[in-house]
């Protein structure tokens, strides 16, 4: 909320902040001062995503902070999305198995 | 088709929210819900199914690596049911995994598994009297998703480009001024994402291709006779 209504938005030092709290929040640490800097820098970008998400979105939806906010969209999607099917299921306009269902 | 349902207010048949961690399983935790959801209505018994089974016996043998819904559903019919979850623990992307499906008595199982039509009225039928189905959707709105429904657009949620398996548990409308329909699906990244493990999607406009392959498992009635017809609660 703080972050959104800041003009010209989030200073680096209340960045900081946010960020430590998502790392409080999520238990999040990280090797080295540089993998801290480049993660900083990722939750920054999807900081802004999250703006950009929720004026676009039509609903009633809410985006910010989240597990994932500091993942890039690649690493987000390498790490939970399946391999995307092409076209459709194999075979399945056929049931698998016995049309008649047994009772045992 | 009700105005709403809710398969969660239906107590024993949806299990609490799971998280995959590092482990790639959104199909298979997908399916195994799909399972003990209609296990839990028709069988009036609340089971809670092995995923680490569907990972372990999967074709390929590498669940963690990703996989479909339909490879789970083909699994629990090759080995003619599925363990519990307390057999046979999730323990998501181990080293060494090898099929252990002959060593654990099997608690449920399925007659075969059907795709339904890319209809959102029909799947809502289906929902509400057969139970809760799996669905597969672009899951890019949900990194940075809190709360509500999300009403995205073919431009920022490509329909055709589905790559994480939910399970849909029930539908409903917003109480917002412009009343939205929306769709309730329960996600498998733990109970601190999103509406307690769950999201709203809006409905009727095929969000992130939810109609793209609404699969569910199809169980039966332990006897074939007259049952006590279970209804989802609105």
């Amino acid at each position: 909320g703080s972050l959104r209504s800041q003009d010209p938005g989030p200073q680096p030092l209340e960045l900081k902040e946010v960020f430590a709290l998502f790392q409080t929040q999520y238990n999040r640490s990280y090797l080295n001062p540089a993998e801290y800097a480049h993660r900083l820098n990722i939750f920054a970008h999807n900081l802004a995503r999250a703006q950009q998400q929720q004026e676009e979105d039509l609903g009633t939806a809410k985006f910010g902070v989240t597990p994932f906010s500091d993942l890039t969209e690649e690493e987000f999607s390498q790490l939970y999305g399946h391999p995307v099917a092409a076209g459709r299921a194999p075979n399945m306009d056929r049931k698998v198995g016995s049309d008649e269902w047994s009772e045992s | 088709v009700p105005r709403t349902c809710d398969w969660r207010k239906k107590s024993g048949v949806i299990s609490s929210v799971k998280d995959q961690k590092d482990c790639k399983c959104c199909w298979a935790m997908a399916a195994a819900g799909n399972i003990e959801a209609l296990w839990g209505i028709k069988h009036h018994q609340s089971v809670e199914l092995s995923v680490q089974e569907l990972l372990d016996c999967h074709r390929c043998g590498n669940g963690c690596e990703g996989g479909f819904v339909w490879d789970a559903f083909i699994t629990v019919l090759n080995n003619s049911g599925l363990a519990s979850e307390k057999d046979y623990p999730y323990q998501g992307n181990v080293r060494t995994r090898k099929c252990r499906a002959k060593e654990h008595k099997k608690v449920a199982w399925i007659q075969d598994f059907i795709m339904l039509p890319d209809c959102e009225m029909n799947i809502a039928r289906y929902l509400a009297t057969e139970g809760p189905i799996t669905v597969t959707i672009n899951m890019k709105q949900l990194q940075q998703y809190q709360t509500g429904v999300i009403k995205a657009t073919s431009s920022n949620c490509d329909p055709r480009l589905v790559d994480h398996s939910v399970l849909l548990v029930g539908f409903g409308k917003s109480r917002s001024r412009h009343s939205i329909p929306y769709w309730i699906l329960k996600n498998s990244w733990g109970a601190s994402w999103g509406e307690k493990g769950y999201f709203r999607l809006h409905r009727g406009s095929n969000a992130c291709g939810i109609t793209k392959y609404p699969l569910t498992a199809r169980v039966t009635h332990p006897v074939k006779r007259k049952q006590q017809q279970v209804s989802c609660p609105p």
